[in-house]
C-alpha cells in the first residue's frame, strides 16, 4: 500500500473529500497552512492499496484546480528586487506518494 | 526507525497519548477530521526505533476501541440507494507504518 | 525526493518558515501538540529533491533552538518517583526523513 499526502487549496478540500468518498476511497484531513502565502489550506492523507493508486491520483487531479493569487503586500517588502510580479499560481494539488510497510486497522 | 501514523477516534486520543507517555514512547498529535463522518478525530505520529515497533502497536491497540456511530442524515441523502444502514463502525485505530531513512534531533 | 517531517517549538515556527522561504524551499505547516507537555508546537512538512536535503536540514538546524521548560505540575503527580527533576529540554527540531516514490503538482 501507499500513503498519499496531498496539499490542496482550502476551497478545493470539501469537493475533493466528497469525490473521494463517492469513489469509496478513505481519507483524513489535517489542518494546515502554506509556508509562502501563510493562508489556510488543507493537507489530505489517503492510505490506498497499490492497485488503487492511479485511481486516487485521478480523483485528486479532477477535483483540484490552479488559481492565481496575489502575494500579500507585506511579503513583497522582503522579496528580492528581482521578484517578477505580485501574483503566484496556487494548486492544483501538491502530491507526495510514500511507501507503506504496513496498513491496518487494529 | 519507523514513523507510525495512527488515526484514532477523538475520545481515545487523550488516554492513548497518556499510555504512550507511560511507556516512554514519544508522540505528536495533529488536529484532523475524518473524510466520511467529517467529525474531528486525532492523527498521532510516533517515531520509533525498529525494535520498539511492536510494543508501540500494542499500546495503540490496547488504548483505542471500535465504536458504532450513526451516519449524519445529510450524508445519507447522497448515498446510493444500496447503502445498507445508517450506522458505521469507527476505529480501533487506522495505522500506517512508514519507513524512515533518518530520525534525529538537530 | 524526500519528505522531511520536522517538529519544532511553537516559538521557532515563524522564523524557520521565513528562513525556508528565503532559501526557496517549499513548506507546509500543520497544527500540532506534544504528547508529553501537551503544549502547542508546529509540525512542518517539506518535499525536497534529494540534492537539496542537506541544505534543508541545515536551515532547520540554524533556525530552531533547544529550550529548558518546566514540566506542568499536574504531570508530575503521575510520574514515577524516580523522575529526576521538574524540567525538560524541548528542541531544536525533531526531524524524520521519509523516502518519497513520487512528488508532483497535479
Ligand atoms: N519560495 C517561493 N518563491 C516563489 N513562489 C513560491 C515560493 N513558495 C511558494 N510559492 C508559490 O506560492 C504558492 C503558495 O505557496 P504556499 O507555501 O502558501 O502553499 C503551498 C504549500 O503549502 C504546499 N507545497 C507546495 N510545494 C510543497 C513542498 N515541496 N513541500 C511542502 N509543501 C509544499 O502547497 C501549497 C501550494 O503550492 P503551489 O506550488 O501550488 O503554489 C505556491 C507557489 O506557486
Ligand atoms: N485508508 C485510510 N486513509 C486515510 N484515513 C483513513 C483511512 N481509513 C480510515 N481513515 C481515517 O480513520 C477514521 C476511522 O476509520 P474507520 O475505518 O475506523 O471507520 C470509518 C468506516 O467505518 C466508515 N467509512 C468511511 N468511509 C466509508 C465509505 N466510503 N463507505 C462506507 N463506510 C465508510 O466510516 C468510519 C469513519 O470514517 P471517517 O472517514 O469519518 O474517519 C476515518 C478516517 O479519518
Ligand atoms: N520520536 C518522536 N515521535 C513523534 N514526536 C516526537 C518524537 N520526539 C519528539 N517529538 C515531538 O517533538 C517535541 C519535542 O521533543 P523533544 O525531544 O525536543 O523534547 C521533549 C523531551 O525532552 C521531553 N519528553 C518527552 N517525552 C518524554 C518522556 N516520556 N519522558 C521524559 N521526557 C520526555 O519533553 C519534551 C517535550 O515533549 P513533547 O512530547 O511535549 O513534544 C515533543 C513531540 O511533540
Amino acid at each position: 500500500s501507499k500513503l498519499i499526502v496531498a496539499v490542496v487549496h482550502g476551497d478545493d478540500a470539501g469537493r475533493l473529500v466528497n469525490a473521494l468518498r463517492e469513489a469509496d476511497l478513505r481519507v483524513t484531513q489535517l489542518q494546515s497552512s502554506g509556508g509562502f502565502l501563510k493562508a489556510r489550506n488543507a493537507t489530505l492523507i489517503l492510505g490506498v492499496e497499490d492497485e488503487r493508486l492511479s485511481e486516487a491520483m485521478q480523483v485528486i487531479e479532477e477535483n483540484s484546480r490552479a488559481r492565481t493569487l496575489s502575494v500579500p503586500l507585506e511579503l513583497l517588502g522582503g522579496m528580492e528586487a528581482s521578484w517578477p510580479g505580485t501574483e503566484v499560481v496556487h494548486g492544483g494539488a501538491t502530491v507526495f506518494v510514500l511507501p507503506v510497510e504496513e496498513m491496518r486497522r487494529i
